[in-house]
């Protein structure tokens, strides 16, 4: 099931702290796009081992409740380049 | 996309558990048996060495912390972030780790419960020594928690987080690049975890000394321990200066290699440079590796510029990272890093204020001082001068091994004393046990 605003809104949070996603620009005040988020939830699927679904699902939201390392799992420019 | 690569330059890399966990019924020594053995996956396979330190400049300082520690990566209570390293660098933290002091750490526990330290410190070190997450669900660089991973002493790496290690540092000599081990998915519980020595478990020998009325041939500050040796004997205390067991050990037993037939040492320091232990007797030396002696050992102490004829006390003054030698009413300035004895000396030791001459030795201390024995009495000078602090000498029984005023009083038994002394030890030994408990 896909997941609800605050599942949505922590879910961006969770992205971007583990380098799926770049901030939004502070000056700007851009906020990623749809597609945006798609993309980097679909990263995120494949690396942790989910089906590439670009959905904020279940079993998606259960594997960012995973205890982890707070390291990202990618670096700010291979986020850059995914956008 | 490939991340930038950082590694360390050096391949001597010192660690220290800086703080540890607070309401953890993990004790310090089981925390620092689990650094270790976490290290060790990694040095196994690469020529990489690890060396525990006691000081503030180890590279790898690790620590249990809650919250914001001020360093970018917020902890966040049970659960979700329990752990970073830095990677490798000239930054401050280059290597440092963290854990967070909220999760329930163990060791020997469920999967269902807590998180199993070891296999987040294998993780973290990965980090501290130059690698990044990967998804592979088998490497121990996936950046989610799995579980517990085993038994620290038999832990094999995942061989793709060995191909991605030796990349960086190569493959240490003794590692077979072909061999793939398989991967044990036992659930085999952890078998006794000690620290990497010997424990002696013989009976104390009638020749044992009393410690509590002896003076000591030779104090040393090794790994951030205290170690008082006497005879063919020594006594341990932890870095919080409990002494480890009342029972001295067999030195022969723990520092191997040292010629069976020698009696006592002078003298014994930790290099500053690489942490490896350097053992005086007479006109000899011995360089340990962690407690085994290097090949190609002893050597005569004039490869240090010292005159024959043995030296008294050895130590590594603090403030200046040099060693000192003293024999007699001189002593010695050495530069471990140019290997060779600085200009003007031997000087007069009287410029140590208050200090002996003829030390039984001497050893910094973790507090910022250095102390000087001699007999049953010892000195504290600080760092910052050249001078005993008043109040000095104290007594060594009473001060640091756990002995009474009386007890360290107390005149040498005569012979037959002490054989009634020794009938009356064994008696109690028959009922009570002595027990080291550190962990």
């Amino acid at each position: 099931a896909p997941a609800d605003d605050d599942d949505a809104s922590s879910g961006a949070d969770w992205l971007t702290r583990f380098g799926y996603l770049l901030p939004p620009d502070p000056n700007t005040g851009q906020l990623q796009t749809q597609e945006e988020l798609a993309k980097a939830i679909m990263t995120m699927q494949q690396f942790g081992g989910l089906e590439a679904t670009g959905i904020l699902d279940e079993a998606t939201l259960k594997l960012m409740k995973t205890p982890r390392c707070s390291l990202p799992d990618l670096l700010q420019s291979e986020a850059r380049t995914l956008r | 996309h490939t991340p930038a690569v950082t590694k360390w330059n050096k391949r001597n890399l010192s660690w220290r558990v800086r703080t540890f966990p607070k309401e953890s019924h993990l004790g310090h020594d089981t925390v620092r048996a689990l650094m270790y053995y976490a290290l060790k996956v990694w040095s196994d396979i690469t020529p990489l060495n690890f060396h525990e330190v006691a000081g503030n400049n180890a590279d790898i300082q690790i620590d249990f912390s809650k919250t914001d520690h001020n360093d970018g990566y917020p902890f966040d209570g049970p659960g979700g972030m329990v752990a970073h390293a830095f990677s490798p660098g000239e930054h401050h933290a280059a290597g440092d780790t963290h854990f967070d002091d909220d999760e329930s750490w163990t060791f020997r526990s469920s999967d269902a419960h807590g998180m199993d330290l070891f296999a987040v410190a294998v993780h973290e070190f990965g980090h501290a020594i130059g690698l990044t997450h990967v998804s592979a669900i088998e490497s121990i660089m996936r950046p989610y928690y799995q579980g517990p991973v085993g038994d620290p002493l038999k832990y094999d790496l995942p061989y793709e987080d060995k191909v991605r290690i030796w990349q960086l540092y190569g493959v240490r000599e003794s590692v077979s690049l072909t061999a793939k081990p398989e991967i044990s998915k036992t659930n085999d519980q952890p078998v006794l975890l000690d620290l990497p020595e010997n424990r002696s478990t013989n009976p104390l020998r009638r020749d044992a000394p009393n410690r509590c009325n002896t003076h000591f041939d030779a104090v040393a500050q090794i790994r951030g321990e205290a170690f008082f040796f006497k005879g063919k004997y020594f006594w341990r205390l932890t870095r919080n200066k409990h002494l480890v067991s009342l029972q001295p050990a067999q030195i022969h037993r723990f520092w191997r290699g040292l010629p069976l037939n020698l009696d006592s040492v002078d003298a014994v320091y930790e290099r500053i440079h690489d942490h490896k232990i350097v053992f005086f007797k007479g006109d000899k030396y011995w360089v340990f590796k962690d407690n085994n002696v290097e090949e190609g050992y002893p050597r005569l102490i004039s490869d240090f510029g010292l005159p024959l004829g043995g030296i008294d006390a050895a130590f590594s003054w603090a403030l200046d990272d040099k060693t000192y030698f003293f024999k007699d009413h001189l002593y010695w300035c050495y530069n471990e890093y140019e290997r060779r004895m600085e200009p003007g000396y031997p000087l007069e030791t009287t410029l140590w204020q208050g200090i002996p001459n003829r030390l039984d030795d001497a050893t910094r201390w973790s507090d910022g001082a250095t102390y000087f024995f001699k007999g049953k009495e010892y000195w504290k000078v600080m760092d910052s001068n050249l001078e005993a602090e008043p109040g000095y000498p104290q007594s060594i029984a009473r001060d640091w091994l756990v002995c009474s005023d009386m007890q360290a009083d107390a005149p040498a038994p005569a012979e037959s004393t002490r054989t009634r002394q020794h009938a009356k030890h064994d008696e109690s030994h028959s009922k009570i046990e002595v027990c080291s408990c550190t962990s």
